[in-house]
């Protein structure tokens, strides 16, 4: 389960409010995972003091909006990636980041399901560099793209490009999962799908044999 | 019973926290950072073991604008049915109350009645109305809340409302799991030329695939 709750002295009309708290969450805690469970709890509650003396904000297309929703996101996302962060048994945190879609939501959907890839978590576990699990997950998440439009990278290591595998440095590739993990840092995973403005980011962690034994012992 | 504030926030490491770049900087605190709220956290016995906090508290002077995203599980906890109907009702809360160690999911109507008990009691010692008051609850599935702990915990929990870091700080170990870390973060930035601060708490660490809406 995740909860949260965020607060601010800005001073925002109500429905402006709830529409830019869904937004925020769309962009940050809908988009990690840990283990594809969605919980009975989850919860997000936004509230907004008006302290601040800042000017009312009543409409979402105003520049005191766009700043308001910014900061939103960003507090939300901090947030959201220390959950993907501390996800149990994770020894590091994995950031998938997609562009070249249609729309933001489609680059979404692309992200989370290569975040959500018990086979991807797991290889990035095993250190290995498994591009071919990548590009499975990007292909299953419901999203049509053009194979060989597909380019995948592993930090600033290129794995695939136009569709292609390419030869790489597969202990180098090795070592940078292998160097996240010591220091429980994160692993970059960019995906290019065509020529589109969409981009989307998840996050999740890797799969280890601790998420099975934490699980295991905290039962009901 | 009551653990001081500054206890509670040195059972866990805070996470680090990693923020987009854009016009904001990062301050201390979490949910107190910005103008109007308070926060506490202690230990009331909920949790099935340990003595981390497990009850945490936040509240705003004024009438807070309030917004809710929720999961999407049909087989949604009390404490998000209840927090759905509040917010369709209300535009504006006052309080929210967190515990952890049972999640009052699965409870059915005792699980409910539960919530309602909890509500009425804390919004009588914070002299408001119940439906000024949110409830969040994270832990085991299918298992009631110590209900008679929590009350009891409330006064003492209402006295240690503080809008100092450190109360923040409590409130984001008191909401905590399985996690290994608390999770806050503030950031102050400007809105239309006034400064304006953002300021969060969150747990999580298993069962996380959220889908709220």
């Amino acid at each position: 389960t995740m909860l949260g709750v965020v607060t601010t002295d800005a001073l925002v009309e109500s429905d402006v409010w709830r529409k830019m708290v869904k937004v925020a969450v769309n962009r940050s805690f809908n988009q990690i995972t840990v283990d594809g469970d969605t919980s009975t709890n989850d919860t997000v509650i936004a509230l907004a003091s008006g302290l601040s003396g800042s000017p009312a904000i009543s409409s979402l297309n105003c520049p005191e909006a766009l700043q308001l929703q910014a900061c939103l996101d960003s507090v939300m996302q901090g947030l959201a990636k220390s959950i993907a962060w501390d996800g149990e048994g994770a020894t590091c945190l994995i950031e998938v980041t997609v562009t070249g879609t249609e729309t933001e939501a489609e680059a979404a959907k692309i992200a989370r399901s290569v975040a959500s890839s018990s086979l991807v978590k797991a290889a990035v576990y095993g250190r290995d560099p498994n591009w071919g699990r990548i590009a499975a997950a990007a292909g299953y998440a419901g999203v049509s793209f053009e194979m060989d439009s597909l380019r995948i990278s592993l930090g600033d290591i290129l794995l695939m490009e136009c569709g292609q595998p390419l030869p790489f440095d597969r202990l180098g590739a090795s070592k940078y999962l292998k160097k996240a993990g010591e220091v429980h840092g994160t692993v970059e995973i960019d995906i290019r799908v065509g020529g589109g403005l969409g981009r989307g980011k998840a996050w999740g962690c890797d799969l280890s044999y601790d998420y099975v034994k934490i699980n295991a012992e905290y039962t009901t | 019973m009551a653990t001081t504030v500054e206890d509670t926030s040195s059972t866990i490491p805070a996470a680090p926290i990693s923020l987009p770049e854009g016009p904001w900087k990062q301050i201390p605190g979490g949910v107190t950072a910005a103008k109007g709220f308070k926060a506490s956290g202690m230990y009331a016995g909920l949790r099935v073991s340990g003595k981390k906090p497990d009850l945490a508290l936040i509240t705003c002077d004024v009438d807070a604008t309030a917004a809710g995203a929720f999961t999407t599980n049909v087989v949604a906890a009390a404490p998000v049915v209840y927090c759905k109907k509040m917010l369709e009702m209300s535009k504006t809360v006052r309080a929210v109350l967190i515990n952890a160690g049972q999640a009052n999911a699965a409870t059915g109507d005792a699980g409910y009645q539960d919530v309602l008990d909890s509500v009425v009691t804390l919004a009588r010692l914070l002299k408001l109305k119940p439906e000024e008051v949110l409830i969040e609850s994270t832990g085991v599935i299918g298992q009631r809340i110590k209900k008679g702990a929590l009350l009891q915990a409330l006064p003492t929990l209402v006295n240690m409302l503080s809008d100092s870091v450190n109360g923040g700080d409590a409130a984001a170990v008191a909401i905590t799991t399985t996690d290994l870390v608390s999770k806050s973060v503030a950031i102050e930035s400007q809105v239309g030329g006034t400064p304006i601060r953002v300021g969060g708490i969150a747990k999580g660490s298993g069962m996380i695939h959220p889908n709220m809406a």
